[in-house]
């Protein structure tokens, strides 16, 4: 059974299943050990390497694989691992399972234009003031629900290694229990791309982080590094209610697998004949389906009117476009100006309209009674297409008043 | 008893032949 329709057919909210978002997915790290190798780190042995892919394979309770990054010195330098998700997913949490310290100061944003503009989602230091010009553990409210807040919550040094950094995208939001009324919160778990910049580590007096190795012969106490095993991002693939899964393209790109008459890659707008009302997201209560318009088998293009949307009570906006066999309206619903209604066919049926087929001297115009065919007569004219005198009239010799009296 | 259709060779289309229906 298809989840996005219930055992009658009716459509129904579907969803993407919960995962790993970042699972088998490749992280662009700006630093990384190995190259050159050192006594702990060789990219080129796989035994000593730590590249970024660790960050997203599988991990084993028994074998945890970390990347890390090259051994850095003295004043705080910013590692970044940024992770594309190639596609737009509903993003529930971020978090970092470290094989090194945690940092003293790091910062989480998201993309959600593939990288090209980034926002913050969420800030951690033990100096959030000095480091981040935010205060410690603000309260988001209803007006600042897409503010980054700064935490210091998970910057303790300890535990050396195992540590987390987790962020719930949702948690203490004010409209996460309203999600599906809350476009604001809907766009704030939108991302593309979520990017981690470690700021600083927990510095040179302490423990954390510093490089014990001595790769660089002699390397003075402030020398540190950042490792991570652990990079996940749980959430679902964005597709607003029409779909159950994602799979991927012809082109091997990730996209929502869209029902209920939507498409795109988040199936974000309707397909081409369903515009009979506007695009919705799909709600716990309504599917909001892409309707299709109603133009009696007439015509293959319609497009959506506003106007007329409102004016029926929010129940029909499509217009048909280039209504065919003789038809017309905006659902192709009666007959073009020339032709008349067949009553003994259906109006969807091919020949429902029939030409007028006004005679060239009896009729005073081309244009007939669109129900019942009747063409304009001339005075004394006669018949349905004015093809005859009337009674007590003869055929003259003039084309222009082809019926007179008859003496 | 139905009047017969018009004769269309009974009219005079001198000044009017651009009435005239092609035949």
């Amino acid at each position: 059974p298809d989840p996005c329709y219930d055992e009658k057919g009716v459509p129904r909210r579907c969803i993407p299943e919960f995962v790993n978002a970042a699972f088998g997915k490749e992280v662009q790290a700006s630093s990384t050990c190995g190259k050159p190798a050192t006594r702990h780190c060789d990219a080129s042995d796989p035994r000593k390497a730590h590249p970024a892919s660790y960050l997203t394979d599988l991990n084993t309770a028994a074998n945890m694989t970390c990347w890390r990054s090259e051994t850095l010195h003295q004043s705080p330098q910013n590692v970044t691992l940024t992770l594309s998700l190639a596609k737009k997913f509903e993003v529930i949490y971020v978090s970092l399972q470290f094989c090194s310290p945690r940092p003293e100061s790091a910062a989480v944003f998201k993309s959600m234009d593939y990288g090209k503009t980034w926002v913050p989602y969420q800030y951690y230091s033990s100096q959030c003031r000095k480091i981040y010009g935010k205060p410690n553990k603000a309260t988001v409210t209803k007006q600042n629900e897409q503010e980054a807040l700064c935490t210091d919550g998970h910057t303790d040094l300890y535990p050396l290694t195992g540590g987390l950094i987790a962020f719930s995208t949702l948690d203490g939001r004010p409209s996460a229990q309203d999600f599906d009324n809350s476009p604001v919160l809907q766009d704030w778990v939108t991302a593309t791309d979520i990017r981690v910049i470690f700021s600083r580590p927990h510095l040179f007096r302490e423990l954390g982080g510093r490089d014990h190795e001595d790769e660089d012969g002699g390397a003075s106490s402030s020398s540190y590094y950042y490792a991570v095993g652990e990079f996940q991002v749980g959430g679902r693939c964005k597709c607003h209610g029409h779909a159950s899964r994602c799979t991927k393209d012809k082109e091997g790109k990730l996209v929502c697998d869209c029902k209920h008459n939507t498409e795109g890659p988040e199936c974000d707008r309707c397909k081409p004949f369903h515009y009979d009302r506007p695009w919705q997201r799909a709600t716990a209560r309504e599917a909001n389906e892409c309707l299709a318009c109603n133009c009696n088998l007439h015509a293959r293009r319609c497009r959506f009117n506003m106007e007329l949307y409102k004016l029926s009570g929010r129940k029909s906006g499509g217009v048909c476009l280039n209504c065919r066999h003789n038809t017309a309206g905006r659902h192709c619903h009666y007959c073009k100006e020339g032709f008349y209604r067949d009553m003994s066919k259906s109006i969807t049926d091919r020949k429902a309209c029939k030409a007028c087929d006004c005679h060239p001297v009896g009729a005073a115009g081309k244009t007939c009674n669109q129900t019942t065919g009747q063409c304009p007569c001339k005075d004394g004219v006669t018949g349905l297409t004015c093809n005859r005198c009337a009674k007590g009239y003869q055929q003259s010799r003039s084309p222009v008043a082809p019926c007179i009296i008859t003496l | 008893d139905v009047m017969p259709t018009f004769d269309m060779t009974l009219f005079d289309w001198t000044d009017y032949e651009d009435l005239r229906p092609d035949m």
